[in-house]
């Protein structure tokens, strides 16, 4: 099931889903986001999708936008020209409803995730100078308090929420490490170094059951191997007392289908990447198996691919700015 | 692989470390 809605605009760069609140009555939206402009999207009747907010960028173009989970009247971009030099919040004010954007942070700005209870975790700088800060925003995103994690020696390169523990919070870093905070005490609680054969990866997302987390990475490099197909993402077994990690699950291509990892999105068990290829894969964790293939529509390949914020649907964006809504 | 080989697992390992990791 899907539809289609076209920004305008020729450089769509990230798209997101959000409940927004408008006098007093919360909808899900769809953030479409270009280089210079966001923009937001109320449903219509018969699944048709109408502009309501837009958000211009003439100085420095936008990078991604942020989705900060249990907020509903603020949206979160990246900014910068290949690094991030920037973090705005989006917002309207509320007598009338006229755009506006706050300057959050800036400055060498190496990796950023909206976490739940209206916080957002990011950190500036590299090891030496290294700065991590968790900025939790009030109801209305109106103000926000700030507070630091105690930085590990190595420099971050993405953040992970784990599943089912609000309090824990993964990093991984550039020289294949994964340490665990305490965020609520702001303590860096332990470092594992992980596997050399999962250098670059990315961690999307972590669950922790009976005493172990598991954590699911991508692996934008990884090679075809004759035994394990095309490895897009994998689930990983640590032990956070001893550090020892061990494989629990390869999501490969099925048969026949080429391409590697360019981008992709975890949300509770269904694992989404767009490939080189072109094409939308999606692996069901639990199931251990590719379970739908997406291939390119119009004869223009997927560029963008992410599960919506406010229910089962997935997000499917082209380069020329369509976006595709397909329901899971 | 077995997880069996990950060593001693500790079902309250959040609080473990927390109780370990300096402030």
């Amino acid at each position: 099931h899907s539809t289609e809605q076209n920004p305008s605009s020729s450089c769509s760069v990230d798209v997101s889903a959000m409940w927004w609140e408008r006098a007093g009555t919360k909808e899900p939206c769809i953030i479409t986001a270009c280089e210079d402009v966001v923009s937001l999207w109320k449903p219509l009747d018969s699944m048709q999708w109408e502009k309501v907010h837009t958000w211009h960028f003439t100085e420095v173009p936008v990078l991604q936008i942020v989705p900060v989970p249990d907020i509903y009247s603020l949206i979160c971009v990246a900014l910068g020209s290949l690094e991030i030099r920037e973090i705005r919040a989006l917002l309207c004010s509320s007598g009338d409803e006229c755009e506006k954007q706050v300057l959050l942070q800036s400055g060498d700005i190496k990796a950023m995730l909206g976490l739940t209870k209206r916080r957002l975790v990011s950190s500036t700088g590299t090891f030496c100078n290294q700065q991590i800060q968790i900025m939790t925003f009030a109801e209305d995103g109106s103000s926000k308090d700030e507070q630091l994690l105690m930085p590990p020696d190595e420099t971050i390169l993405t953040f992970a929420e784990v599943h089912g523990m609000q309090e824990a919070l993964l990093g991984t870093t550039t020289v294949n490490s994964i340490v665990i905070w305490n965020l609520k005490t702001g303590q860096l609680l332990k470092k594992m170094h992980i596997d050399d054969s999962y250098q670059t990866c990315v961690c999307h997302r972590a669950y922790s059951e009976m005493g172990l987390l598991f954590i699911v990475l991508s692996h934008p490099c990884a090679k075809e191997s004759q035994a394990f197909g095309s490895p897009v993402f994998q689930l990983l077994a640590i032990n956070p007392m001893t550090a020892q990690s061990v494989g629990v699950l390869l999501c490969s291509l099925p048969q026949g289908q080429a391409g590697r990892f360019l981008e992709g999105d975890v949300k509770d068990h269904v694992a989404a990447a767009v490939l080189t290829s072109g094409t939308i894969a999606i692996w069901d964790l639990l199931l251990g198996h590719c379970t739908a293939l997406l291939p390119p529509v119009s004869d223009q390949s997927w560029s963008l691919v992410k599960w919506s914020g406010t229910d089962s649907h997935l997000l499917a964006g082209q380069k020329d700015g369509n976006i595709f809504i397909y329901r899971y | 692989c077995s997880t069996a080989d990950l060593g001693p697992i500790s079902l309250n390992w959040f609080e473990e470390l927390s109780s370990e990791a300096p402030p």
